[in-house]
């Protein structure tokens, strides 16, 4: 692999936007 | 049992594969139902950020951006869920800043980033990300570090606290010295029995336990330095508020009591290799006010020492402690009004905050220096007992 390789940025949502996506959705519904 | 079948090290790259839909079980079995005081205690320090780390590697490997944000996500929710679960045990939090901070240090010593891959072997560059570059995810997880420190040293405080004034105000260690009480005035616990008072001891053995919770999490050492610091400007704020609320605190004994306790806590901090960390100078007010109690306060060149001593206090708080100042034998005396009068001309011109309490709940800004790790990745083995046997080591 070539040292210096172009990586894609990925987007990260803030600390609070990653909290709606709640992955803990079926055991926090009532 | 070692969850794969045996293969040489040098076989492996260093990546555990796991399917898209055991995500789930991996956060649940590494992150959420992970007892720090159980199975965790005997993994090497850091180990659930390794294998985390060593997951998004493998994400990574298979260019599946999906995948890597999904997993990012997870993990970083999953910390938090724990953290609102558990956060009041001292412990857990600990643990997950340690691990966080770890993970986040893998995030930049793999990243291929050159400022991060100074001290790495030729076979730690061979392991840096291929396809994505996370520099906005280490955001969050730098601002999911600094959330779980500030709840760290909420919960050191919360368990702090309660001792502070008792530890370092009341209970008096040194014989002898104060045996006669200002007159009065009453001692507060003089009618409780020692039981359930706490002592400069208890602070100790508290300090202790905190410091040795840290180390076994292998928490960075830069890290524990800014815990302590903030430990010892609370313990220091807390103590010297008390002084300046209660009369009978404000006596030479007092001073002479707790020169004592500083001295001991300043001990501490030798034995733990930690007197360059700044958690001395947090205790200057409360050592400048103990001095102040005990020096001659009489005439011109006392308000002269006085005023060149207390540097590090408010001119609202050596009037306080001056006023306060009560005789508890016969060669002591009150502080005339003259001479209180004559510090507070020599401090006019001081351009200081009128405040007399320090600000109990103020937080030094925390900093997570990097701190790559020499462990090689290929080398990491999954205990049985962390119930992980869906990944493959690759």
């Amino acid at each position: 692999r070539p040292p210096s390789r172009i990586r894609v940025l990925l987007k990260a949502p803030t600390l609070e936007e990653m909290e709606e996506m709640n992955i803990f959705e079926d055991e926090e519904s009532p | 049992h070692p969850v794969n079948i045996p293969r040489r090290e040098k076989d492996f790259q260093g990546m555990l594969e796991y399917k898209k839909e055991d995500e789930l079980k991996l956060v649940k079995n590494l992150i959420l139902e992970l007892k720090p005081r159980g199975v965790a205690v005997n993994l090497i320090p850091g180990l659930p950020a390794y294998i985390l780390f060593m997951c998004l590697r493998h994400a990574d490997y298979v260019n599946d951006d999906q995948k890597v944000r999904s997993l990012l996500t997870s993990v970083i929710n999953s910390i938090k869920k724990i953290l609102k679960k558990r956060g009041d045990d001292f412990e857990t939090v600990s643990f997950w800043l340690s691990n966080t901070c770890r993970f986040l240090h893998c995030l930049k010593q793999y990243s291929g980033d050159d400022q991060f891959m100074k001290h790495n072997t030729p076979k730690q560059n061979d392991h840096c990300l291929s396809n994505f570059d996370l520099a906005e995810y280490r955001q969050v997880l730098s601002d999911l570090a600094i959330q779980i420190y500030q709840q760290l040293i909420k919960c050191m405080e919360n368990i702090l606290q309660p001792m502070i004034v008792s530890g370092m105000l009341e209970h008096e260690t040194i014989q002898g010295v104060s045996g006669v009480k200002p007159t009065g005035l009453r001692k507060r616990t003089s009618s409780i029995a020692d039981e359930g008072t706490y002592t400069l001891d208890s602070i100790i053995r508290q300090l202790n336990t905190f410091h040795s919770i840290m180390c076994q999490h292998g928490t960075d050492p830069e890290l524990i330095k800014q815990v302590v610091k903030q430990q010892f400007y609370i313990i220091g704020a807390v103590t010297l508020n008390n002084l300046l609320l209660r009369k009978d605190m404000c006596s030479w004994s007092k001073g002479m009591q707790i020169r004592y306790n500083v001295s001991q806590l300043e001990e501490w901090l030798r034995d733990k290799n930690l007197m360059t960390c700044g958690a001395k100078e947090t205790l200057e007010p409360l050592i400048q006010a103990a001095q102040l109690l005990q020096v001659k306060k009489k005439t011109d060149e006392d308000a002269e020492a006085i005023c060149s001593m207390c540097n590090a206090l408010s001119t609202a708080q050596i009037v306080k402690v001056l006023n306060l100042y009560t005789p508890v034998n016969a060669f002591e005396e009150r502080v005339s009004v003259l001479f209180i009068r004559t510090i507070q001309t020599r401090l006019r011109d001081r351009k200081e905050s009128p405040q007399l309490l320090m600000d109990t709940k103020l937080i030094y800004p925390v900093t997570f220096p990097f701190n790559p790790s020499s462990l090689a990745l290929e080398t990491i083995q999954i205990p049985g007992s962390l119930n992980l046997a869906f990944l493959t080591r690759v």
